[in-house]
């Protein structure tokens, strides 16, 4: 729910500063942040070029933000210890940005309720309700998986929930920190007219008919199906894997049908790129032979080129046979262009053929490398739950591996360790600011819905351990020396991450599981560049300066207009402040006081002198009839 | 396993948890509603 008045509203691009002061994980997360609004939201984000207004985003104490634009210059927002997480930064953002808290709304206790003897005694105010004066809940209902809920445990003095909700089930969904929810989204959009964002592009899950305006290719010996399965498999789609009768669709090329070298094209719509570079996702399946292969290209069309120049950007071979394979590829358009799917069909025999599902295009970075976990379910709080990814290497030439956690029963952990590899002798030792981001990806099919739960930490080559070893040394040095499947021995160093990534009722609350396959996206990038200071320009105009000289009061704020500075006063339904400096409250029921005082003044007066009118009227003519008669008299009398 | 480091140390603190522990006394747990300096 959002503060009412147009005056708290930031542009569609803010300004923005990272602080000196921020740990250099706190700013790389909070860039990934800023990604998610740009993906899910008409918000963007600028470096602060001398703007009037801008956030400064600064390490204080502790996680905190101002609601709303409040036309200050440099108005800060703090990331303190332990906030560096990705939800807390766009929770903190949607403050800025002009929102309350979930629970505070008007129509809180219709939802939850509050349980005042568990708060911690000093802390209920903290769980009061604001009117629809003061907040806008603008048309959406409550929402239990809103970012911006309290969780259960909020405030509270003991171990039981301060915070009870009337339906059960949402009891533990509240205080999510995973990402925004749909109605966080629908709110944010509709505070501030978003109609696109600036780097969705597309998204498919071939539900409809019309395949979201993808196209056969032509001059090819085959097309692809719209189909809900396929004979030699899969037996449902991705998107909801058969859980809706009558729905469930993807598209197949039936390799088996054609002959060694034939060839499958799906072409999307004519897509038109913003920022440069993509990142194409999409699950695939193979059902035929392992030679099949799946060909990525792009079309793209430079200006006077109508009919487009054919690219060739990866080929997709030796596709895992019998499960969906989530792929993501890397595209850098800057034209008009469409992405085309080849299906081709490999020598070896095929008794089926290659399916497509839930595509997105979006115009972010994709992850560097993907950990699937097939069978999941079957490690959750049990003693094999100790998983090892298998080795990846970072852009820069770091190996390194994932450990995931599964054996408590409430909390998975993860934990982030470099190896030794293949490149350990030309590469800086400690290793040096290499930010890991890991996500546990939310399966929904649309990227825009998606909640997924992502931690990154970053290697700091100054940290020690207790035994004087710097943490991030070469691994072949301070790791221990272990064992991959096959045999081949190699060095772990110390791990690094959370016990509390998340916990299993929130990753049963979304589609981190499906058909018992997990995902986990890794991206480690070189993140040095962060420890300089941002260019810092002087403040455009003198529009601080000139608000400086007056004082808005009763919230109200000050603006430059026609280069003079004035207050924009707060204002309600039935209420408002004006004035020089918005020290003058007015309301309608002064207004209707004033109104019918006035009426009751001026009938008052108008009937005085109505009165006054009529009395000297009514003199007048009498002394006039008096003195007519005496005249009457007088001539009478004279006639006589 | 006891090598690992928990940035976390083995407790999911939410927002407020974390300001409460730094003995802040925010608006609502993380809002700040004075007036900021210029």
């Amino acid at each position: 729910n959002s503060i009412i008045g147009e005056m708290y509203r930031w542009p569609h691009t803010i300004p923005y500063v990272l602080e000196d002061s921020l740990d250099i994980n706190a700013k790389g997360v909070i860039l990934n942040a800023f990604e998610r609004y740009r993906l899910k939201t008409c918000i963007d984000f600028k470096p602060w070029s001398g703007e009037a207004n801008y956030i400064s985003v600064i390490k204080g104490s502790g996680c905190w933000s101002y609601v709303g634009n409040r036309h200050v210059g440099r108005q800060e927002l703090s990331i303190g210890a332990n906030c560096d997480r990705i939800a807390t930064v766009q929770h903190e953002f949607l403050h800025a940005l002009g929102f309350w808290h979930e629970q505070s709304r008007s129509d809180r206790d219709d939802y939850v309720s509050i349980i005042w003897d568990r708060i911690l005694s000093g802390r209920e105010h903290n769980f009061n309700i604001y009117d629809d004066e003061v907040s806008d809940s603008l048309n959406v209902p409550y929402d239990y998986t809103s970012v911006m809920h309290y969780s259960k445990t909020a405030f509270q003095n003991g171990t039981e929930p301060t915070i009870v909700t009337r339906i059960s089930d949402f009891e533990d969904v509240i205080g999510q920190r995973m990402d925004f929810s749909d109605y966080d989204l629908l709110k944010l959009n509709r505070l501030y007219n978003c109609t696109s964002s600036l780097s969705f592009m597309d998204s498919c899950n071939f539900e409809l008919e019309n395949v979201c305006g993808m196209i056969q290719g032509s001059g090819d010996a085959a097309d692809w199906q719209r189909v809900s399965r396929a004979s030699g498999g899969p037996e449902t789609d991705h998107s909801n894997m058969g859980q809706c009768e009558g729905s469930g669709f993807f598209m197949h090329f039936d390799s088996s049908s054609v002959n060694v070298g034939a060839t499958a094209r799906l072409e999307s719509r004519t897509l038109y790129p913003k920022r440069g570079f993509q990142c194409l996702q999409f699950f695939l399946y193979n059902s035929g032979s392992e030679d099949d292969q799946l060909n990525i290209y792009v079309r793209e069309y430079p200006a006077g080129n109508v009919d487009g120049s054919l690219t060739l950007v990866e080929e997709l071979k030796e596709i895992p046979v019998g499960s969906w394979q989530l792929y993501h590829v890397t595209l850098n358009v800057a034209n008009t262009f469409r992405v085309v799917f080849e299906g081709r069909r490999g020598s070896g025999a095929s008794l089926g053929g290659l399916s497509i599902d839930d595509i997105n295009l979006s115009e972010t970075r994709c992850p560097h490398n993907i950990w699937h976990i097939r069978n999941f379910t079957q490690f959750i709080g049990s003693p094999n739950g100790s998983l090892y990814s298998p080795p990846f290497y970072s852009p820069k030439g770091y190996a390194y591996q994932i450990y995931l956690n599964l054996e408590s029963t409430t909390n998975v952990g993860i934990y982030f360790h470099l190896i030794s590899g293949a490149n350990d002798d030309q590469l800086q030792w400690p290793c040096p600011w290499q930010q890991a981001t890991m996500t546990f990806l939310d399966q929904n099919p649309d990227i825009q819905q998606r909640m997924s739960n992502q931690r990154s930490i970053t290697t700091d080559p100054f940290m020690t351990t207790d035994d004087g070893n710097y943490l991030w040394d070469r691994p072949s040095r301070v790791g221990q020396v272990v064992v991959f499947p096959n045999g081949t021995e190699y060095s772990r160093g110390r791990g690094y991450g959370t016990s509390a990534f998340i916990t299993y009722e929130r990753l049963r609350s979304r589609d981190f599981i499906k058909g018992d396959d997990a995902f986990i996206l890794l991206t480690v990038e070189d993140v040095s560049h962060l420890n300089s200071t941002q260019n810092q320009p002087v403040p455009t105009s003198s529009v601080d300066d000139l608000c400086s000289e007056i004082t808005c009061e009763n919230d109200g704020i000050c603006t430059v207009r026609n280069g003079k500075a004035e207050c924009r006063c707060p204002s309600g339904k039935d209420w408002w402040y004006s004035g020089e400096r918005c020290e003058k409250r007015g309301s309608t029921r002064d207004t209707i006081v004033i109104a019918a005082s006035s009426t009751a003044a001026v009938f008052a007066a108008m009937l005085i002198v109505t009165l006054v009118s009529v009395y000297c009227t009514r003199k007048k003519y009498r002394k006039k009839t008096s003195s007519n008669t005496t005249a009457m008299t007088l001539e009478t009398q004279h006639a006589f | 396993t006891p090598e690992d480091f928990d940035i976390d140390g083995g407790i999911d603190q939410d927002i407020f948890d974390i300001n409460e522990d730094l003995g802040l006394d925010l608006f609502e747990g993380d809002i700040k509603l004075g007036a900021q300096d210029r």
